[in-house]
């Protein structure tokens, strides 16, 4: 049962209430005060300090990533051995500030032209960007459909004007689309990866992204399909390449073999079929 | 005094046959010997349901037990080991015994809402114990 000796340890024992702090279990011995003895997870929590819990995220943005765990990890979020990609980070952004041009009787525009600021000071320098993408939700299969054939592009700057980044921060290209995951609601994908690539790479960290969106007209309709009228959110898929990142593919044994198979001499590695080489006494 | 599979067809009519696994633990890792243990957790316990939106629950398991006086093969410990216990024994009680620790881990998912209510999925590395040894 999950009311294990563990667990109903733990709750009456009251060491945690009201709330646990784990940087005081990161704390030197000397009472010295150094965050940068912390572990990724800890200064996560260490930014939490004392604080309300501040912010909350779209909840269609945050469904996306629930899916997205669900995906990638097992019931116990254990990391699937089975995956295939290379990336062990995702950071999901919204738009921090939203700047709507005039429509200006354009009348093919599926969503109004916008500049959309994004502020990635969340990417640490050791998060290497292998794919970005823009993420819209779609409600309904109709309107996907009809963004389906929607055509975009994109220029994505660095802080400031245009004008006044420097060259080769603004960058422009069609986008292509495709369909991603889950069905309710139901997203579309346009990759970013190339523009953002060179933006992150020269350390920027605040990324305004100008999207216009044209949508077919429907023969018989007096306007086109609206289908992407929520601010799409950014999507980083990373490789952390710190020491508290895993790497590379590994297996969860379970309890039983894991009692059972021994390391090898040095202890560090599992011999394969370890007690079947063992001499029999 | 340990069960053998042939002591099942001593049992009482309807009882469960032993499982092989269960068996194989047995013979495995006596009681109290240095094994991995549950140690189930909730997020919400420690109050930081508000920032990990998942995992909810969290075994991090944990190694505990008592180090046989020759460690066995199958705990995988270095011959320092070995020494250490003739130490503890025949030398000097001060010196400690072996020590019942994870030789291995494996990482855990998390999805966090971050400050600026950006989302992340991160993988930490070393996060559930998976294997204990001596040392």
């Amino acid at each position: 049962s999950w009311a294990s000796r563990g667990e109903a340890g733990a709750a009456v024992s009251g060491k945690l209430e009201p709330e646990a702090e784990p940087w005081s279990l990161q704390q030197p011995v000397d009472g010295g005060h150094s965050s940068s003895l912390l572990p990724p997870l800890f200064k996560v929590l260490w930014g939490r300090r004392g604080g309300a819990p501040g912010l909350q995220p779209d909840s269609r943005a945050l469904h996306y990533m629930k899916k997205l765990y669900k995906t990638y990890t097992t019931k116990e979020g254990i990391p699937k051995s089975t995956r295939s990609h290379l990336y062990n980070t995702v950071r999901l952004f919204t738009a921090s500030s939203l700047h709507k041009h005039s429509a200006g009787g354009q009348v093919t525009g599926a969503f109004p032209p916008a500049d959309l600021l994004f502020d990635l000071g969340r990417v640490a320098a050791v998060e290497h960007l292998l794919k970005s993408v823009l993420l819209y939700a779609v409600d309904t299969a109709a309107a996907l459909t009809s963004a389906a054939a929607c055509a975009c592009s994109l220029v994505l700057t660095g802080p400031g004007t245009p004008s006044q980044a420097p060259p080769g921060a603004a960058l422009s290209a069609p986008c292509s689309s495709q369909l991603a995951l889950g069905k309710n609601p139901r997203w579309l994908e346009i990759d970013v990866t190339p523009l953002l690539q060179p933006l992150l790479a020269a350390s920027q960290r605040s990324v305004q992204v100008s999207v216009n969106v044209t949508c077919p007209r429907a023969p018989g309709q007096p306007l086109p399909g609206l289908p992407l009228r929520v601010p799409p959110s950014l999507i980083l898929y990373l490789n952390d390449t710190s020491a508290q990142a895993p790497r590379g593919r590994w297996s969860f044994p379970s309890k039983s073999s894991a009692q059972a198979r021994a390391p090898d001499s040095a202890g560090q590695q599992p011999a394969a079929g370890g007690r079947a080489r063992q001499p029999r006494r | 005094g340990r069960e053998s599979p042939g002591r099942t067809a001593q049992r009482p009519r309807g009882a469960a046959p032993p499982s092989l696994g269960a068996y194989l633990s047995r013979l495995l890792s006596p009681h109290g010997e240095c094994q991995l243990h549950d140690f189930r957790l909730s997020f919400r316990q420690l109050r930081w349901d508000r920032w990990i939106v998942a995992p909810q629950r969290y075994n991090p398991r944990f190694c505990q037990g008592a180090c046989p006086r020759a460690v066995r093969h199958r705990y995988g410990s270095p011959l320092h080991t070995l020494v250490q216990n003739i130490i503890c024994e025949k030398l000097d009680a001060s010196v400690p015994r072996p020590s019942c620790v994870p030789a291995a881990y494996a990482p855990l998912s998390v999805l966090t809402i971050e400050p600026d209510a950006s989302i992340a999925y991160k993988e930490y590395d070393n996060m559930i114990a998976t294997r204990c040894t001596c040392r």
